[in-house]
């Protein structure tokens, strides 16, 4: 039975794509079958595995809209490594959700079959909290919240959090829970990156991840190269970071 | 008459928010009258200029939606340089106005009556093109379009460019034009980042400033102290790129 982490924080630029297609491979490394799951109109998790987002035909968009179920839209990464795609209609997506039946459940329901054939399902989240968010949010397991050591990644953490918790409330996903929390772009060299991180371990405690992934050129190169960072630069602190977090995340199993 | 500029890009964290409030600022040191209006939920413009966003009762939320006009909820930053603030009422915005007469055009009608108040209005934007950045976009004469030095800031810009074609077309702002695309977080030891400039610049070709504003850890300290770049670190490398910008912001007057 597949554990559902969404990868979610409506700050933009804080790291949930890089973390989602990274993760994801490390988990793969690890020996773990793995779907990651694309729900941003961006698409940058699609381009960023080196797939053109504009040539996908069939994608997340028509998974939600009831046009296709998951199995036909998945493609293969690399062994043990699927990836649902997404593509520009996606962004026609939450306007169309909102008089559907069941909207924040379709994600849950279409993922429902495939829980068996996977270790771990990773959901690449849009920066907002929208209908697209909400599903992802509710097909979930766990969250796992990037957050920039920047000072404006504070900020919005009120917010997700009040937002995770009336999606317990509502029933929609009653058992959801914060898998932890990772800090992103880390700049040893930076005061700024220091207080954010004190700021954030006296607000999340236990709930932070020892792993800290630091700023690493290498990180952002891959993706022009539709690579993740342990086929691009194996030996960088980007990769070995990654591998780090992988081996955290199965620690906490369960 | 204000020329009014949405400072947009729906690919996160790529210094929207930065350019808002500085850009403003600059412009006011330059002499202009400025207002700055924040229409993302995230509410990082109103906070990056030191006001709390929990505070705020009456926001752009409740003019949007008819509760309240521009002129009640303004408030002075400094001499000719006034706020628009947001809060998180903002989030459930875009759901409530679906349904709402006129809804792309909530802004634009709320602005009508202070454009001879302001030289300038800026707009600072989510990350999406939903409603609030439709509706931003509808009330403005220019675009200006900040692009991170990243491989996936280019991956967004063709689903922007559509949208601003499809906004024009569909009547709602037949004027609408770029002002100028900006490239920011420039660090010229990176390959990258001189990658990225030459694809901009072969895409965009007369339409990108030829202020690069570099990355520069003054600039993403400053909102933390609730200060704009010229108050927090006037010698720094952040406020003269801005200050640079604001020129030629100005020299394309009209
Ligand atoms: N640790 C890192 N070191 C250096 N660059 C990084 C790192 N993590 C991410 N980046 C780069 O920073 C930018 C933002 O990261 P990314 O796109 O993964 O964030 P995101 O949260 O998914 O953004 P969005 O909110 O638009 O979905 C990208 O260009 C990425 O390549
Ligand atoms: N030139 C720069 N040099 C260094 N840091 C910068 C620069 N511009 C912006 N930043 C920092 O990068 C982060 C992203 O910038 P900002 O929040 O302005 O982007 P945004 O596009 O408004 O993000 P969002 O999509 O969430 O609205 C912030 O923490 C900001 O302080
Ligand atoms: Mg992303
Ligand atoms: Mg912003």
């Amino acid at each position: 039975m597949a554990r559902v982490i969404a990868i979610t924080n409506q700050k933009g630029g804080v790291g949930k794509t890089t973390t989602s297609i990274n993760l994801a491979a490390c988990l793969v490394e690890a020996g773990q079958r793995v779907l990651l799951v694309d729900m941003d109109s961006q698409a940058n998790s699609t381009s960023g595995l080196g797939i053109d987002k504009n040539a996908v035909e069939t994608s997340i968009y028509h998974v939600l809209i009831g046009e296709a179920n998951l199995q036909e839209i998945i493609r293969p990464i690399a062994v043990d490594f699927d990836l649902a795609p997404s593509n520009p209609h996606l962004i026609g997506a939450e306007v169309e959700l909102i008089q559907t039946l069941a909207r924040e459940q379709r994600l849950k329901n279409a993922l429902q079959p495939l829980r068996e054939a996977y270790d771990f399902i990773i959901i690449d989240c849009p920066p907002s909290l929208g209908l697209l968010t909400i599903n992802s949010l509710t097909a979930s397991d766990k969250v796992l919240i990037p957050i920039q050591s920047e000072y404006y990644a504070l900020e919005g953490l009120q917010q997700l959090l009040n937002t995770i918790e009336l999606l317990k409330r509502s029933g929609l996903n009653s058992t959801l829970d914060i898998e932890g929390v990772l800090i992103t772009m880390y700049d040893q060299r930076l005061n700024l990156s220091k207080q954010v991180m004190e700021e954030v371990e006296s607000f999340f405690k236990d709930k932070i991840y020892k792993t800290v992934i630091p700023r690493n050129v290498r990180l952002s190169e891959s993706p022009s190269f539709g690579q993740t960072i342990i086929e691009y630069a194996p030996d960088s602190s980007g990769a070995q970071s990654y591998q780090q977090l992988a081996k955290e995340v199965l620690s906490r199993e369960g």
